[in-house]
């Protein structure tokens, strides 16, 4: 069946939406099944896919609260990849499960019916650690952490560990750390190196490699609803998600 | 008595606390007196300025439990503005104040007793539109949008606008909406100048300006607990933003 991976850190905009996206993309190009599920409200990843959220009926809402299928709501995209879209009423769907016994169980109950027909699930969480990240946790065999190589976005690294404790004595004893990845790498700024050498001591955690540069070039692939790996193919960004994936492949 | 001001948007990473940071020396700078608050359980906020979150013992998260007063808790930063700290545990407040009836009001409320004591007071919002950053929109008479020119960012507005429109309608008339900021703009990249064309138009919405231009300077700020204003006096980003507070204050 297929390894499931939450791509996850509370810190905002440090590129988990573009990292499910892009290592998405490379490992179908390496002839992998895949499916992305978009775990946000803002519905980012379903947007940079080329798919119009206001206009999907069905979404991972419906498979939340046990009124539709995996299997029912699955869009194919162009990048090679099958997306389980998000809307932005995704909100109430949190509201809703909180009360219930055994919420953080819906996703990974859910997903057990396509295991089989994936190699790599992927999922893309909103920038929080509520209970659709829980989800995502309690569902996953590996977590992979983006972080940029920015003071700011070291803090709340400590916390997501202090989360991934507690689901792994509580929700999901199989979940396991598979690194850090570094974003929006400037490899000319001494205050990004530090940072890099810094974090994989500092949390004891496998630092993923090659770091993924800093390219305007991710900002604009998102505009025409494809992943950079089709949007600038050759470019340093596309080529670092592909070694990232191949060398993941080795691993899960 | 001061103006209060939410910085919101909740897509991640668009520098919502830089610009309450560097906004706030800036209105320092020019004389007035000021107040940030940090309702975010990152605490990107307080650590920016030089407060570390782990030693402190009363923090926003008891002003909403009405266990402490705005004044019990507040700290005075070397950027020469008071500071409400925000900890970690502020993400179990939220749960707290979900069903309590009148639950948008409490920072209002709280507010209130010291808004004689400054001039302005800033609003940090974490990455949502949950319960805490509804208090921030009950509690404001401004708002500003950080929006770097990317698109991706541009998703999220028209669901903020939404909020701000029901906010309005039912919590809090006197919101007014004094614009997007343009943040982390390159003004070398189409792209940035696209988007920054498009989005007054399409939101309909004042656009403050300058822009703030992307610059590694703002990563290194936080490392040193102060704010751009201090660690790169003469840099563009800490220009843009002096001569944004000065636009503001001829509005509010
Ligand atoms: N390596 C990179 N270089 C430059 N820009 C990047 C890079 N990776 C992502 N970006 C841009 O940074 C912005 C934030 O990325 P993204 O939306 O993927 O982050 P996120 O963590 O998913 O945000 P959120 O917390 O809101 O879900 C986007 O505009 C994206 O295009
Ligand atoms: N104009 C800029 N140029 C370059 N980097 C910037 C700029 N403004 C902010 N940054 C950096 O971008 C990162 C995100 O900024 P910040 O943390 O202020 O965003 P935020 O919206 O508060 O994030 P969150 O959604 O997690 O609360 C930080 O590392 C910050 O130093
Ligand atoms: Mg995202
Ligand atoms: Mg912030």
């Amino acid at each position: 069946p297929a390894t499931v991976i939450s791509v996850a850190n509370q810190k905002g905009g440090v590129a988990k939406t573009t990292t499910v996206a892009s290592l998405g993309a490379a490992f179908a190009e390496l002839g992998k099944r895949v499916l992305l599920v978009d775990l946000d409200a803002q519905a980012c990843l379903t947007f940079s896919l080329g798919v119009d959220p206001d206009v999907v009926e069905q979404s991972v809402n419906e498979v939340l609260l046990g009124k539709a299928s995996v299997t029912d709501v699955l869009v194919e995209c162009e990048d090679g990849v099958d997306l389980v879209p998000s809307v932005i009423d995704l909100a109430s769907a949190e509201a809703h499960l909180l009360p219930r016994p055994g919420r953080e169980y819906v996703l990974r109950t859910a997903l057990e019916e396509v295991r089989d027909d994936y190699d790599v699930v992927l999922l893309d969480c909103s920038p929080s650690l509520g209970v659709l990240t829980l989800n995502a946790l309690t569902a996953s065999q590996g977590l992979v952490i983006p972080m940029p190589c920015e003071m700011l976005s070291h803090r709340g690294v400590g916390q997501l560990l202090d989360t991934v404790t507690d689901v792994q004595k509580i929700l999901n004893p199989d979940l396991d750390v598979l690194g850090i990845l570094p974003t929006m790498f400037d490899g000319r700024s001494n205050h990004a190196q530090e940072v890099l050498a810094d974090v994989g001591e500092r949390y004891d955690l496998p630092v993923l490699s090659p770091p993924i540069p800093k390219t305007v070039r991710f900002a604009e692939a998102p505009a025409v609803g494809r992943s950079i790996l089709t949007t600038s193919r050759s470019s340093k960004g596309a080529q670092a998600y592909r070694e990232v994936a191949a060398g993941l492949l080795t691993t899960i």
